[in-house]
Parts: C-alpha cells; sequence; structure tokens
C-alpha cells in the first residue's frame, strides 16, 4: 500500500 | 530527497522569510493578502496533523512546525500588530475566500486516498493550497505596483510550486511505483495559476523595471 509514503513530503 | 524537492523546501522556505521580513522590516504589509496567509495557515494546520501521529523525520518535523507558526504568526501581524495592520489593504482584498475552503472540502470528500478523518482533511489542504494564492494575485492586480519584495515572494512561491513538479517527474522515473495523482494534479493547478504572474515579473525583471501587473 503507497499511500503512507505520500507524506514523506511538505 | 532530491534536489528539486529540496530546491522546492528552500524556495518555499525562502518566501515565507521574505514576506517576514518584509512585514518585520517595514512595519507595513500592504500588498499582501490576508485572506491568502489565512488559506495558507488553515492549508498547513489541516494538512500537518500527522505531526500528532507519525514521525518521518527531523527534517519534515522541523519544517511542518516552521510552515504552521510562521503562517499563524504572518495572520496575527496582520489581524493585531497595532502598527502592521493598519496598512493592511482591506477595500482591496475582498476575495469570497470561504468559498475556496468550501469547494476543497467538498472536492476532498469526493476524491481522496483513503476515507479517513486525515487523509480527507489531507486532500482537502492539498486542494485549498492549489488555489490559496488566488486572493493575493487578485489583491496585486487591483493594486497595480508591486513593491520588491511582496513581487519576490509570489515570485519564490510560484518557484516552489515548480520545483515540486520537477520533483515528482524525477520521482515518476526513479521510483518503481511512484504516483501522486492527488498532489501532482493540483499541483499543476496552482502552477498555472503564476504563469501570468511570472509573466509580467520576468518582463519586468528584463526590463529592470518595477513589477506592473495589468488591470
Amino acid at each position: 500500500d503507497d499511500v503512507d509514503d505520500t507524506k514523506d513530503e511538505l | 530527497m532530491n534536489v528539486f524537492r529540496l530546491a522546492g523546501d528552500m524556495t518555499h522556505l525562502l518566501s515565507i522569510l521574505l514576506l517576514l521580513l518584509k512585514i518585520y522590516a517595514t512595519k507595513s504589509c500592504s500588498g499582501v493578502s490576508r485572506k491568502t496567509q489565512e488559506l495558507y495557515a488553515i492549508v498547513f494546520i489541516f494538512r500537518y496533523l500527522d505531526l500528532f501521529t507519525d514521525f518521518i523525520s527531523v527534517y519534515n518535523t522541523f519544517m511542518k512546525v516552521v510552515f504552521i507558526a510562521s503562517s499563524l504568526a504572518i495572520v496575527w501581524c496582520m489581524r493585531f500588530h497595532p502598527v502592521v495592520r493598519r496598512s493592511y489593504d482591506r477595500e482591496l482584498d475582498t476575495f469570497r475566500y470561504f468559498f475556496l475552503v468550501g469547494a476543497s472540502f467538498a472536492l476532498a470528500l469526493i476524491w481522496h486516498e483513503k476515507f479517513s478523518v486525515q487523509e480527507v482533511f489531507w486532500a482537502f489542504s492539498i486542494y485549498l493550497e492549489a488555489v490559496a494564492i488566488l486572493p493575493q494575485l487578485v489583491l496585486l492586480q487591483r493594486s497595480g505596483n508591486v513593491d520588491n519584495l511582496t513581487g519576490q515572494y509570489v515570485f519564490f512561491l510560484g518557484a516552489y510550486r515548480a520545483f515540486y513538479i520537477l520533483n515528482w517527474i524525477y520521482r515518476y522515473l526513479t521510483e518503481p511505483r511512484f504516483t501522486r495523482w492527488i498532489a501532482g494534479t493540483s499541483g499543476v493547478v496552482q502552477t498555472a495559476l503564476y504563469a501570468d504572474f511570472f509573466y509580467y515579473y520576468f518582463i519586468s525583471w528584463k526590463n529592470n523595471s518595477k513589477l506592473k501587473l495589468p488591470a
């Protein structure tokens, strides 16, 4: 699930 | 983190520092849209709810706290600072921004990555950020003359968006399974809103003249 890694951007 | 992403974050930070510098050095917020600043405060608060739930890196946490604190400080100055608030262009800053908030929230309810409070608020913040510059652009257009620091503020804010697009292209090409539909689409819309401003900014830069936007 690649939802989480979106949030490494500001 | 790639070089485009870092350049994007740094131009974003620089834009905020320029705005704080303008307000602090000139004790004036003329030419600055309080509505845009309030929208950014809402954007950062709703996007960075994950400060309480996820830890990504010291850099990430630091930047989030800086963005929230600086946007609140700017709004506070424009509303309550005894000197600064007097220079606020109230009669020019009349964009109906509640419409933007409502439309962004409605879109977030329809298009999100997951139907949870945090994910809907995250999508809401992305959509709202895409259009948050509109009151500022309208104010600049109405006032005609743009002072240097305010012009540079908007320029670096636009540069931050452009670098983020390069960052996504880079990540798309180098990372398998990389997609950012919500952030990417909104980012392109957001950057496009600056196109007109960029055009006049470069003309004034090339002619070494004061930035003027046509009415």
